[in-house]
């Protein structure tokens, strides 16, 4: 199967929160989600490592408009008791850059050319979600333009160039 | 927008390794890609959430198809000191659930759905990473029996429906 990139899509307009310290059982991302969508608060990418360390906690980040913002940590922030997370981050200078395509699973190198480019451009990856059509960052908002760069550089991606065959 | 939700996907062929203790600093998620790489393994899906701790550190776990676990492992162990992670763990006995769909960004209540779905089953949400258009869960596999037919339950889907409309 070919590993095929379409292009490096990048968004400016989003913020991130971490609900730190989620007790690691049952219902408990449940019980957050049903919050931030009552509070008509619209998420884009969710991430929730595994629980390793010994307080049998983790965390779960998502990013979201930052205009939602404000209502999201109000939601959540009533929660605290019933969650009884640890605490709140919020985050509104990211940006997230994502490599588009397809095959990508099969094409582990391609992964691993993507997060070379941001290293040589010195850009620090904070989270990563991935899927076989979309490897995503979420990085400092002032590398957002290095880091796509970089990746236009890593996967000689013309700008103007729709489509690109990586391997096969 | 519409989200549509066109089916629920499980995989019961993965394990699921979790670098612990990657220093947050530039180059770390590269070298450790790159050497996955190398090793020929596929990767699925990649989760890395932001370090909160003091420590400076971070996790990364991915997924990967089970008889690639070896050779992952003993690439990766062959870093520990160029890399500087705390340890390595090993779980093969993960399930992936995906609610697969599309326009499910700006429709927060269907990943609520999901996730109460699961809660109400009883299954313990271990890792979650999602897109536009899949919204993923690893859980234990033990429990992938319970969590598809949850999810077909809490979305009123068939297991032989092709798609529902479910907000719009
Ligand atoms: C941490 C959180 O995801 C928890 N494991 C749950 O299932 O809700
Ligand atoms: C933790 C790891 O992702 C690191 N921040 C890097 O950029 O490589």
């Amino acid at each position: 199967e070919q590993a095929i990139i379409s292009g490096v899509a990048h968004d400016r307009s989003e913020a991130k929160i971490t609900v730190v310290g989620v007790p690691d059982k049952v219902g408990e991302a449940a019980r957050i989600f049903e919050s931030l969508a009552d509070s008509g608060t619209n998420i884009d990418m969710i991430v929730q490592n595994v629980s390793v360390s010994s307080s049998g906690r983790t965390d779960i980040s998502f990013t979201l408009p930052r205009e939602d913002g404000h209502v999201a940590m109000t939601a959540l922030s009533r929660l605290k008791d019933e969650v009884g997370y640890e605490q709140l981050l919020y985050d509104d200078r990211i940006g997230k850059v994502s490599l588009v395509g397809a095959g990508m699973r099969t094409h582990p190198g391609v992964t691993a050319r993507f997060f070379a480019g941001l290293a040589a451009a010195g850009v620090n990856i904070e989270m990563i979600s991935t899927s076989e059509i979309r490897i995503s960052v979420i990085i400092d908002e002032d590398r957002i333009d290095a880091a796509v760069t970089a990746t236009h550089q890593a996967f000689d991606l013309d700008t103007h160039e729709v489509e690109a065959v990586v391997y096969g």
